[in-house]
């Protein structure tokens, strides 16, 4: 039988392990600010 | 064979978004009749909806800034300077929806607002900046009235006629004065012809329209002071046709 794994014991295998220093692409939006912000 | 993956979403700062963004700020400044030229200052976001080939429609929301270039200027949007946070300034939000059909970009609506940031946002950062006053204020008309009559007196070229008051700031710390920018245009009176009769004087047909601008400050405590400085544009073509001027209005909003 296919035991099912805890969603969270899967995800915790899952998870791509990340390389130090990585740092997330910035939102694609809103974009940057050419002036100021009022 | 998977299907191949759904396109990246666009990025606000993309080039393909900046280019959209730049036509449509030329647009939407290309169609305003009253106020001052905008500028982009921030891409807040935007939405690609594919048509079909080549053929996408893009939603665009932006955030502009007014800059010191009155719409009628014919500064190019390039040199015009982004009004700064201290002359209390002015942010138009802007909803555009634009077609790129084989590449080639048109506006097919534009909704837009603007709106003076917070008198306590200038006063935090400035306690003593003269702050946005409203166009119709007594003051401010009897200001713009005085300034235009002043250099109607003083000078040898045309009779000018008022168009639009641009902006107006009041101060009352530590003087009490009133600064003015308005619209006007040459009429076909010479200033001694209008001091018979200024009634009779009309402006220039649009094919030889000379629009342009003044500004003027005006102390009224401690003591009485008028400064007025009015700049001729000289005829140019408009860029294409737009509806006529009313005589004064103040509109704010381009829709």
């Amino acid at each position: 039988p296919v035991a099912k794994r805890a969603v969270a014991e899967a995800a915790q295998h899952d998870k791509v392990p990340r390389p130090v220093g990585f740092v997330p692409p910035p939102p694609p939006c809103p974009g940057k600010i050419r002036h100021f912000d009022i | 064979a998977p299907a191949a993956p759904p396109p990246a979403p666009l990025g606000c700062d993309d080039p393909e978004s900046e280019a959209a963004a730049e036509f449509a700020v030329n647009y939407i400044n290309g169609h305003s009749r009253h106020g001052y030229k905008f500028a982009l200052n921030r891409i807040d976001n935007i939405r690609v909806v594919p048509q079909g080939l080549n053929d996408d429609i893009m939603y665009l929301e932006l955030d502009l800034l007014e800059t010191t270039c009155h719409i009628l200027s014919p500064t190019p949007l390039e040199n015009c300077t982004v009004r700064s946070f201290t002359q209390h300034a002015v942010e138009g939000d802007c909803d555009v929806k634009l077609q790129k059909l084989n590449g080639k970009l048109s506006v097919l609506a534009s909704k837009c607002h603007s709106h003076a940031d917070s008198s306590e946002d200038v006063l935090r950062v400035c306690p003593d900046c003269p702050l946005l006053a409203s166009l119709n204020n007594t003051e401010v008309l009897a200001t713009v009235s005085a300034a235009l009559n002043d250099h109607n007196s003083r000078t040898a070229d045309p009779y000018l006629r008022l168009l639009e008051i641009g902006r107006a700031r009041m101060q009352y710390h530590p003087v009490h004065s009133v600064s003015v920018e308005f619209a006007v245009a040459a009429t076909n009176c010479s200033a001694a012809e209008a001091k018979e009769n200024a009634g009779a004087c009309q402006l220039l047909p649009e094919d030889q329209s000379n629009f342009g601008f003044c500004t003027a400050s005006r102390l009224i405590h401690p003591s009485e002071d008028l400064s007025v400085n009015c700049q001729l544009y000289g005829h140019q073509v408009p860029p294409h046709q737009l509806p006529p001027l009313p005589e004064h209005s103040t509109g704010q909003d381009t829709s």
